[in-house]
């Protein structure tokens, strides 16, 4: 049985596909067989991991309106032990043809079952809203990680964030736990970065991670050679971070 | 009859608040009377402006479902000319309760009809989807500025959201036009930043504003203290930026 872990925070450009990829990919190296969901119509982690979309003959649209099999959409990354379940724009259809469906948020969850034993662990990329696709994906998982940036508007969503997480468990999912907060782009040089890390520690005291993603270009340039940074850099701080985040979350389960 | 222009992008993070409260309070610098709408239920135009949002007696969901007059919702903020339509957590809830709404894209067009004549320009902070508050704001408004953050990522939407534009043009709003195209977060030292500005110029040409708003720690600061840039640190290389689009904007017209 895989652990199934959520990556959300409705608030945007937190670092929640880079954190799904590289946290994935970083388990992948310590022997585990990881797939990475994504729920995002966007598809950055899709083509983070060197995939194109425009050239994908199945999606996850296919998985949650048409009833394809999983094994039938699901392909390797470059990444050895590293598998996506991938999106593209159709997926931004399947928000509103949910609706009507019946058990509209565990349809996820119901496909998962069909691969669960084939893997260690199943990562979900999260659009950024609280709609019926991030619905899904907190039906589906059994654990979340919440990227939070080390900026000021980050502290302002995690009241909603909290609340809906709590409707999730006591409607759809009551095994449902946060497993870690995980503090990402921390600046070093600017007070507004420790003064947020300082918030959040108040705020989640020791489910907050140790580890603590630093700003780095080498992150932000990975994706556009469809690579994981530790593969593209691997002695870059950014990938020494998440190596270390892959080990901390391991030991947590 | 008033310029009404809404800030949109559903990648997540771009800097859309942050341009939305910054052009705005430049324009308002500019003897122009703004009101800035927040169509965001995480609600950072509005705490970035400085209003508390648990002390809100009023937000846009009394407009929106409550048909609740404008003029009884509208704040000033702490600057010149510069108003806001405040946004809190209620604002989550419209969304779903709009969907069985008669002529549910057209609401906040409807409403804005009440104010029309007493502001220059009018701005729509959208929030990072393309579901039923951004259509809403899509419809609304006659123009609109799309930032673009200089990194990968960011021109992996762009289709998506010409596609949606276009939709909206042909269905609910066919005076809408694109105002132009804003670069932000730009960081001069690396070569990522300029790849994606090379990319953005080559896919929209002189739609692509001169001004590109820097990566500037101000910037990111001043939400806390409630200012927009061009009172919190006017010499700044943020405040600077805004200044300039605010001019351009104003040139464009
Ligand atoms: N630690 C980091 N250092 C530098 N850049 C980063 C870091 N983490 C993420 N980025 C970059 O910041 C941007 C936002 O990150 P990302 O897209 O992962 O956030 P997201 O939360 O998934 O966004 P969305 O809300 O749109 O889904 C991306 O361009 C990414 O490459
Ligand atoms: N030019 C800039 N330089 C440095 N930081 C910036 C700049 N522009 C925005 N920021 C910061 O980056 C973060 C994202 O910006 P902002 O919240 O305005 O984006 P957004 O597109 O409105 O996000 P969302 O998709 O969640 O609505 C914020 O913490 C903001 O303070
Ligand atoms: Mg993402
Ligand atoms: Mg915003």
């Amino acid at each position: 049985m895989a652990k199934k872990i959520a990556i959300v925070n409705q608030k945007g450009g937190v670092g929640k596909s880079t954190t799904a990829i590289n946290l994935g990919a970083g388990i992948s190296d310590l022997e585990k067989k990881v797939l990475l969901v994504d729920v995002d119509p966007q598809g950055n982690a899709t083509s983070g991991v060197g995939l194109e979309k425009s050239e994908l003959k199945h999606s996850i649209y296919d998985a949650l309106i048409n009833d394809k099999p999983l094994i039938d959409i699901i392909q390797p990354t470059g990444h050895n032990n590293f598998f996506i379940l991938p999106a593209n724009i159709d997926l931004a259809g399947a928000e509103i043809e949910l609706v009507s469906l019946m058990s509209r948020e565990s349809r996820l969850k119901n496909r998962i079952k069909e691969v669960d034993s084939d893997y260690d662990y199943i990562f979900f990329d999260c659009p950024p809203s609280l709609g019926l696709l991030t619905l899904n994906a907190l039906t589906a998982a059994d654990q979340l990680v919440v990227p939070i940036q080390c900026e000021y508007y980050a502290l302002e969503g995690l009241g909603q964030l909290m609340q809906t997480i709590e409707l999730v468990q006591s409607n759809l999912n009551p095994a449902l736990r946060l497993l870690g907060v995980v503090l990402t782009m921390n600046d070093v040089r600017t007070n507004l970065s420790s003064q947020v890390i300082e918030e959040v520690k108040k705020y989640f005291g020791k489910d907050v991670f140790n580890t603590i993603i630093p700003r780095n270009v080498r992150l932000s340039e990975a994706p556009s050679f469809g690579e994981p940074i530790v593969s593209y850099d691997p002695k870059s701080r950014g990938a020494k971070a998440y190596k270390e985040l892959a080990k901390e979350v391991i030991e947590r389960e």
